[in-house]
C-alpha cells in the first residue's frame, strides 16, 4: 500500500493501524495522521516518503558532547530484563573491535548470577571485568573499576548496573549514588549514560524514561531485541517526546548483535 | 483518570441516566483510547468497544449511576469477565511428579517464576519442587537457577556436561522420580516467536516430559507485540495459560486483556517482586481496575 498521489482514506487508515500496532500510541499517531497529508501535498511526496520525512523529523539528533576522555566511562541503565547486561558485553565488543582497550565492570551485585553472567561475556570476548560478590555495594564496585581503569590505562569502561523498576524510588537513589560515586572516582565520569529498553515496550516506555531521568542524566537509549516482531514504537515516542536520543539498537543474543541506530532503517521498518 | 475523562464527556447530558448512541459513541472513544494507553493491542480494544457498545446500547438503565457510571460498569464487567475465563488454579491430575514447563521471550522472568512457583506451591500446597536447569544457552543461566532453588528451598537439577535441554529435562524426571518431588518445574531459554528451530526446541522439550502446566512467562511491560507472541507461542505448544510479570511496576498490564482475549487462556499468576514471595495468584478485579486506570 501507500501509493504515489494523494493518499486516500483507505491508505490513511492503514497506516494509523500500523502506527499503532508499532508502539507509537494514540497520541503520536494522531500527530502524524493530521500533519502527513499537508506535507504529501505540499511537498509533492507519496504517503510512504512523506512518512518517512515526518517520522525522521521527530527523532531528536544524537549529540554527544565533545572531547575524548580516557577512560570514557559508560553506565548502562534500565528496567529488568531489559537488556543491559548484554548490551554492555556487545558495547565493549565494538569498542575493543575499534582498537580500544575495554573494560567492563558488573555494578548489579543484587541479581542471581550477575557477576557470572558478565565475567563469562568477558571470557567469551577476550575483554577483562570487575566483578565482586553478592551483596557488595554497587557503588564500591563502580569507584573500584573506574579507578582500575584510569590508573591502567584503559579508553573504554562500561558499567552494568542492576535492573530496577522505575516506581522504586529507593532503587532509583541507588541508581544516583552510584552515578555520583563514578564521578568522584574519574572527574566527569561517567560521560555516557544509556537506558536500554525492550523493543517490545509499550506507553511504560516513558515512565521509564521519566523515571530514570530523574536519577541520572540520560545521554541516549539503546532499544534490544529488534529482531523480534516488536517495532520500538513507544521507545521512539518516548524519544522524540522527551528529546533523547536512540543510539544503538540490539538484534540478537550474540556478542556482535549491536548496531549504530540507524534513524532511516527504523523509520522505514516501523511500519513494516 | 478515566472516571474523571468519561464525567466530562457525560457533563452536556441533558436526559437523566439515559444512555444514547451518541454519547455512548463519545464515551467508547475514551474508553478505546484509555485501552490503549493501557497497552492494550488495538484490534483487542477496537472488538472490546464494539461489545461494550452493544451491551451499552442494549442494557436497561441503572437510575442510581450517573451515565458514567453506567459505561465504566459494563465495561469495567466485561473486562473481568474477558480476563477471568478458564480457570487459574494449577491442574495436577494422575501420579506425581507433575510436570509445569515455563517458556517465553527473552527477559521476560522465567527463571525468577520458577523459583518463585516453587516456593509458592510449598507454601500454598504443600509440594515438594524439584527445579530444572533447561537453559543451555544463556551465559550462568544454570548458576542462575541453582541460586534461585536454594533461596526457594527447592530441589535442583541440571547436567552442565550436554547441550541438548531435551536430555535434561528426562533425567531430571527421573531424578523426580527417584527423590519423590511431587512437582518438576522446568525452566528454558528465553527465545523469539518467530525462530523456528528454537520454537522446535521447545516443542520437543514439552513432548518428552508431557506437562499437566505450560505457562507462557509474559513480561507486564509489553505493548502491542503481545498478541503476536501470544498467538505464536499459543499455536506451537497449546499452553495451559501465562504469567505476567513485572506488575509491581507502574504498567498498566493491558498486555494481558489481549493475550486473554487472543488465546481464550488463563492468567495464572502475577509477577509482583524480583524477590522468591514475589509471586501472587492472578485477580482478575484488581487487573481489570488497573487496566482501566
Ligand atoms: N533476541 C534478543 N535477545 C536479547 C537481545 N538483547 C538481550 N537479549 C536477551 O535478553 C535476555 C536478558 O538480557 P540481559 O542482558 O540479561 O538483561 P538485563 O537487563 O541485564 O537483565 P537484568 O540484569 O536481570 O535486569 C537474555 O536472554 C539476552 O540474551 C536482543 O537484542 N535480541
Ligand atoms: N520487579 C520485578 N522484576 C522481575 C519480576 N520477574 C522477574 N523480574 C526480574 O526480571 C529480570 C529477568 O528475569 P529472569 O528470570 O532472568 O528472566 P528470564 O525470562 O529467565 O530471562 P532469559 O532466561 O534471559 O530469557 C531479573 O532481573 C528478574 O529479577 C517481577 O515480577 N518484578
Ligand atoms: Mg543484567
Ligand atoms: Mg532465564
Amino acid at each position: 500500500f501507500f501509493g504515489k498521489g494523494v493518499p486516500n482514506a483507505a491508505d490513511m487508515a492503514m497506516l494509523e493501524e500500523a502506527l499503532l500496532e508499532a508502539d507509537l500510541g494514540w497520541k503520536l499517531t494522531e500527530k502524524v495522521m493530521t500533519d502527513l497529508p499537508a506535507l504529501c501535498s505540499k511537498q509533492g511526496l507519496g504517503l510512504r516518503e512523506g512518512l518517512a520525512v515526518v517520522l525522521r523529523g521527530m527523532l531528536p539528533a544524537n549529540a554527544d558532547p565533545p572531547g575524548d576522555p580516557r577512560p570514557l566511562v559508560t553506565m548502562i541503565v534500565g528496567v529488568n530484563g531489559s537488556g543491559k547486561t548484554t548490551t554492555v558485553a556487545r558495547l565493549a565488543a565494538m569498542e575493543k573491535a575499534r582498537g580500544f582497550k575495554t573494560l567492563m565492570a558488573c555494578a548489579d551485585t543484587f541479581r542471581a548470577a550477575a557477576g557470572e553472567q558478565l565475567a563469562l561475556w568477558g571470557t567469551r570476548l577476550d575483554i577483562p571485568v570487575v566483578t565482586r560478590p553478592e551483596g557488595t555495594d554497587p557503588g564500591a564496585v563502580a569507584f573500584d573499576a573506574v579507578a582500575s581503569a584510569v590508573a591502567r590505562g584503559f579508553d573504554r569502561v562500561f558499567v552494568d548496573t542492576a535492573g530496577r523498576l522505575p516506581n522504586r524510588k529507593g532503587l532509583l537513589d541507588e541508581l544516583s549514588k552510584v552515578h555520583r560515586v563514578i564521578g568522584k572516582s574519574m572527574e566527569g565520569a561517567p560521560h555516557r549514560v544509556l537506558l536500554v529498553l525492550d523493543g517490545s515496550v509499550g506507553q511504560n516506555a516513558l515512565q521509564q524514561a521519566g523515571g530514570f531521568a530523574s536519577a541520572v542524566p540520560l545521554t541516549g537509549l539503546v532499544i534490544t531485541k529488534l529482531d523480534g516482531t516488536a517495532k520500538g514504537g513507544a521507545v521512539f515516542a518516548m524519544a522524540h517526546e522527551l528529546g533523547i536520543p536512540i543510539v544503538f539498537i540490539g538484534t540478537g543474543e550474540g556478542g556482535g548483535d549491536m548496531s549504530v541506530f540507524d534513524p532511516v532503517e527504523f523509520t522505514g521498518a516501523l511500519v513494516g | 483518570r478515566l472516571a474523571e475523562r468519561l464525567s466530562e464527556t457525560f457533563r452536556t447530558l441533558s436526559g437523566r441516566g439515559v444512555l444514547t448512541e451518541g454519547n455512548i459513541s463519545d464515551a467508547m472513544r475514551e474508553i478505546r483510547r484509555a485501552l490503549l494507553e493501557a497497552d492494550v493491542n488495538f484490534k483487542v480494544a477496537g472488538r472490546f468497544v464494539s461489545e461494550a457498545t452493544e451491551k451499552a446500547l442494549g442494557g436497561k438503565v441503572l437510575k442510581s449511576l450517573t451515565p458514567g457510571q453506567q459505561v465504566i460498569k459494563i465495561v469495567h464487567d466485561q473486562l473481568v469477565e474477558l480476563l477471568a475465563s478458564g480457570s487459574s488454579s494449577l491442574h495436577f491430575t494422575g501420579s506425581p511428579p507433575h510436570v509445569v514447563l515455563l517458556c517465553g521471550l527473552q527477559g521476560s522472568g522465567k527463571t525468577t517464576t520458577a523459583a518463585r512457583l516453587a516456593w509458592w506451591l510449598a507454601r500454598k500446597k504443600n509440594r515438594r519442587s524439584l527445579l530444572v536447569a533447561c537453559d543451555l544457552q544463556r551465559p550462568a543461566a544454570i548458576d542462575q537457577l541453582e541460586v534461585m532453588a536454594k533461596k526457594a528451598g527447592a530441589g535442583f537439577y541440571c547436567n552442565r556436561a550436554v547441550s541438548d535441554p531435551v536430555l535434561v529435562a528426562r533425567e531430571a524426571i527421573n531424578q523426580a522420580r527417584l527423590q519423590q518431588y511431587d512437582t518438576v518445574i522446568v525452566d528454558t531459554a528465553g527465545r523469539l516467536h518467530v525462530d523456528q528451530e528454537l520454537m522446535d526446541e521447545l516443542v520437543r522439550v514439552r513432548d518428552a516430559v508431557k506437562p499437566e502446566e505450560i505457562l507462557l512467562v509474559l513480561d507486564g511491560l509489553t505493548g502491542q507485540d503481545a498478541v503476536n507472541v501470544a498467538v505464536k507461542f499459543q499455536e506451537r505448544t497449546g499452553f495451559t495459560g501465562s504469567v505476567l510479570t513485572k506488575m509491581d511496576g507502574d504498567s498498566r498490564g493491558g498486555a494481558a486483556l489481549s493475550f486473554a482475549a487472543v488465546t481464550g487462556r488463563p492468567i495464572k499468576f502475577v509477577g509482583v517482586g524480583e524477590g522468591i514471595e514475589g509471586l501472587e495468584a492472578f485477580d482478575a478485579e484488581r487487573l481489570a481496575g488497573r487496566i482501566l486506570g
